[in-house]
């Protein structure tokens, strides 16, 4: 763990004495080293140790006879201090129904996710939108997970354009008064012009409430370029994190933070449908740290 | 230019930088760049060719073909955690074994997700495929059964096993897995000729895991390495490859069934070091 390391880095150098600010640069190194292996991306690595320098080296550590655990505190404390940035539960639209759009990397979850909003906002009566209809089995996938929580489902022919189907949901949703849609869309990849105009116009015609991002907490170095093209062109109000049931250390949430400032709203645990919880930044922090 | 520079420290950094940032992870990254601090007569400009070249050099030595046994029934099991390609790759393999000839089917093992067997079905009618499949919530081992004695009976030459995607720390469905690999194993006759562990391009350190656990388990014989079509350079492949010797035997680059491409060392490590 990092307060082992960098115990072992103090214990060192402190056998010289008082620890000093050249002393704590090893210190920073090994948060570096930390941060990286639990898969931040490097500008954001950067830019944190950047951000902790100033106190890592102040008088409080440097006087500390645990120099080591005095900077696994800073450095915990700014994570969840960054990775609550902004930190806040759904929010609904002042007149129903909350339109929400997922939105994402392929495989990241969102379809499973689009069943657990349903499932969690059950007693509001929710809409699903099968809005992917390019890849195969996935309008039955979420027609399933919908009989499965008994929420209606509204869906496309596959190879269709999804947008009309968004429109349709919408105006059902409205006129049979649904407290909630939930759009879930296809995969697609930021770099992908055309499915990323596509998801901009589902975007336009429904006017969500909330955009989620649905992000795999497995997610490397390319968290950051993922989140900052998706932020730019779809403009999400928010993040999801999924599969955080595994043991990555889940550094691309820092990441995903650190470029966009996107608030984390819920945490995705498991495939089943209850295994959605709420974002807690300092659990996450641990997790990060290791 | 005769008279070269010596590389900088800081060359040699924003290399190990670079390396880091396409997901190859500090340790290797680390080993990559003092193998290039501890030599002689390389130059600030002959530098970046040479980590193209050691990379290279370390991928050259694997044996990349996709094992198929002549004149018995070769399976291929596919394998790996939840979302990364397995069901899509899949269709992408059984649809280059068809166009060379091979007579080949499916086994829909993943009997668990919503709309498994119906995403690989709908699959296999695009393709003209035969998929073996018992519906959802039937035993995978099963299906598995069923799905080698219809392929024996109408005398095919590969069968490609789809299964659920699961997370190799849980250990029921690891457990899970090891059942049906002894299912195949108990039959003396077919061959278990790969068993593939798709990972994802995106994917961070937490592919090392993946891939440790999915050996041990289930004795993984190669790697696809999906999504390389997306911003994310796959690094992780190269440090799987390197730290559990698991070759890399294919490549997805997109959705349709065509978007499949062997592993070309060259052109991976190129993209990577940019
Ligand atoms: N263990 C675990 N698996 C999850 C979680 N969320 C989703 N999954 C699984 O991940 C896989 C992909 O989920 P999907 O919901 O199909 O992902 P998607 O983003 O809709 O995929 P595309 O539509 O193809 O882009 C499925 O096997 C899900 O059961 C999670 O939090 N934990
Ligand atoms: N861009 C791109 N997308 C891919 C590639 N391979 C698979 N996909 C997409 O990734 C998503 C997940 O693919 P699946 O084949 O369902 O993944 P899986 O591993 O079988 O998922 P589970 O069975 O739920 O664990 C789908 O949207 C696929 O179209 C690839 O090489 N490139
Ligand atoms: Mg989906
Ligand atoms: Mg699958």
């Amino acid at each position: 763990s990092l307060s082992e390391r960098l115990e072992t880095a103090f214990g060192r150098l402190r056998r010289k004495g008082k620890l000093t600010k050249a002393d704590v640069e090893e210190g920073l190194k090994e948060i570096r080293l930390a941060l990286l292996e639990a898969d931040v991306a490097l500008p954001v690595v950067r830019d944190f140790v950047e951000r902790v320098r100033e106190e890592a080296v102040g008088e409080k550590v440097l006087r500390s006879l645990t120099p080591g655990q005095q900077i696994v505190k800073v450095v915990n404390d700014e994570l969840v201090r960054m990775l609550g940035t902004n930190n806040r539960e759904l929010r609904f639209a002042d007149a129903p129904p909350t339109v929400i759009l997922l939105v994402g990397l392929q495989g990241s979850g969102k379809t499973t996710v689009a069943a657990k909003l349903a499932n969690q906002l059950k007693d509001r009566k929710p809409l699903l939108a099968a809005c992917d209809l390019q890849r195969p089995g996935a309008v039955e996938q979420l027609r399933q997970l919908g009989a499965q929580i008994g929420v209606d489902v509204e869906g496309g022919e596959p190879n269709g354009d999804p947008i009309p189907v968004a429109k349709r949901a919408l105006n059902k949703a409205v006129t049979e008064n649904y407290g909630v849609l939930i759009v879930d869309s296809a995969g697609r990849l930021a770099v992908d012009e055309e499915l990323m105009a596509q998801a901009r116009a589902i975007k336009d015609a429904i006017r969500p409430t909330e955009t989620f991002l649905v992000l795999d907490s497995m997610t490397g170095q390319d968290a950051v370029q993922t989140a900052s093209a998706f932020n730019e062109k779809l403009e999400p109000t928010g993040a999801i994190l999924t599969k955080l049931d595994g043991d990555a250390r889940g550094g691309a949430a820092l990441s995903l933070v650190g470029v966009t400032g996107l608030p984390i709203v819920f945490a995705a645990i498991g495939e089943r449908i209850e295994d959605l919880e709420a974002f807690y930044p300092d659990r996450m922090a641990s997790r990060i740290l290791g | 230019d005769v008279f070269g520079m010596d590389p900088t420290p800081e060359a040699f950094d924003r290399l190990e930088e670079l390396l880091v940032s396409a997901d190859v992870g500090v340790a290797t990254a680390t080993a990559l760049a003092d193998d290039l601090r501890s030599r002689e007569g390389l130059t600030q400009e002959t530098l970046p060719g040479a980590l193209r070249d050691a990379m290279v050099e370390q991928l050259s030595k694997a044996d990349r073909r996709l094992r198929l046994v002549k004149g018995r029934l070769s399976i291929w099991v596919v394998v790996g955690v939840n979302g990364t390609g397995k069901t899509t790759t899949i269709a992408k393999l059984a649809n280059r074994a068809k166009s060379l000839g091979l007579k080949v089917s499916l086994a829909a093992a993943d009997t668990f997700r919503a709309a498994a067997v119906e995403q690989l079905s709908e699959w296999g009618r695009r393709l003209g495929i035969d998929v073996v499949h018992q519906g959802q919530g039937a035993d995978p081992g099963a299906v598995v059964f069923d799905a080698i004695a219809h392929a024996r009976a109408q005398g095919y030459d590969l069968l490609v096993v789809d299964t659920a995607g699961r997370l190799h720390t849980k250990k029921p469905l690891m457990d899970e897995l090891q059942k049906v690999m002894r299912v195949i194993a108990r039959d003396t006759d077919a061959a278990l000729a790969e068993v593939l562990l798709v990972i994802d391009a995106t994917t961070g350190q937490n592919g090392i895991a993946q891939a440790k656990a999915f050996k041990e388990a289930a004795n993984v014989s190669g790697l696809v390495l999906a999504k390389l079509d997306g911003t994310a350079k796959g690094g992780i492949a190269f440090a799987v490859e390197r730290e559990l010797e698991v070759p890399v035997k294919a490549v997805g680059v997109g959705e349709q069934a065509s978007d499949l491409v062997p592993f070309e060392p060259q052109a991976y490590v190129d993209a990577l070091v940019g």
